[in-house]
């Protein structure tokens, strides 16, 4: 559930294109 | 260094020797030569070159090397400082540079604002906004009607936007992370303090002894 209320760049840094840390996984 | 090091260069383009690299990022050589271990994996994954290309990079983020996301193709570009469609070593360690713990912040709130102005214009419009959250809403298949996706993008909008032009600029951005600071989050990555020890594996491989 999305709330209205929600900051929209809160929202879009939840991407898993922005989570770099994958790169280091194995 | 000796000849591996001049034998490396010869091999691969944009490669650029550690101590140089250290001295403009916050890496230390040895964290430089660990990520050259990390590179060289990434850089050959699927085209053997040395240079990693955007499915490569899609493979590393996604395990998946088709995977598109906006997102992402965001990052590659950024990397991609001299926009020759493929990320360079030394591309790599300055770029990844800013995600370094001790990298300064407003590093970060800008790199984080160049990566949402995604035509580049100078500002974040509020149609690149829209665009952003509908791409993440398709990503994590979420379903949200019209109206709300257009309250959210408008309030948060409103809230950035204080000279009321109709665009973010650079200041109303920096002005509008101070209030929310979790909004740069995803840029300082834990794993690149003390890499080589977050990553023994790879000292294994590089070469010089701190």
């Amino acid at each position: 559930v999305v709330p209205a209320t929600m900051n929209a760049f809160e929202l879009i840094s939840t991407s898993q294109g922005l989570n770099l840390s994958s790169l280091f996984e194995k | 260094m000796g000849c591996a090091s001049s034998k490396r260069s010869k091999r691969t383009p944009g490669y650029e020797e550690p101590t140089v690299l250290a001295a403009e990022t916050p890496f230390t050589v040895s964290e430089v030569e660990a990520l050259y271990e990390l590179y060289k994996k990434l850089s050959n994954a699927i085209i053997a070159d040395g240079l990693i290309h955007k499915e490569e990079f899609q493979l590393a983020l996604f395990r998946n090397r088709n995977r598109r996301n906006l997102f992402a193709d965001r990052i590659f570009d950024l990397f991609d400082v001299k926009r020759n469609g493929v990320i360079e070593f030394g591309e790599f360690v300055r770029s990844l540079g800013v995600f370094h713990p001790n990298a300064p912040v407003a590093d970060k709130i800008a790199f984080a604002f160049r990566l949402y102005d995604l035509r580049q214009t100078g500002f974040i419009e509020r149609e690149e906004l829209k665009e952003m959250v509908l791409a993440l809403l398709h990503e994590s298949d979420l379903v949200l009607s019209e109206d709300v996706v257009e309250t959210i993008v408008d309030k948060t909008f409103t809230d950035a936007d204080t000279k009321g032009d109709g665009k973010i600029d650079t200041e109303e951005w920096k002005e509008f992370v101070s209030k929310h600071p979790s909004l740069i989050k995803n840029m300082t990555l834990p794993y690149l303090k003390d890499i080589t020890l977050a990553f023994p594996s790879f000292v294994v491989a590089s070469e010089v002894e701190e």
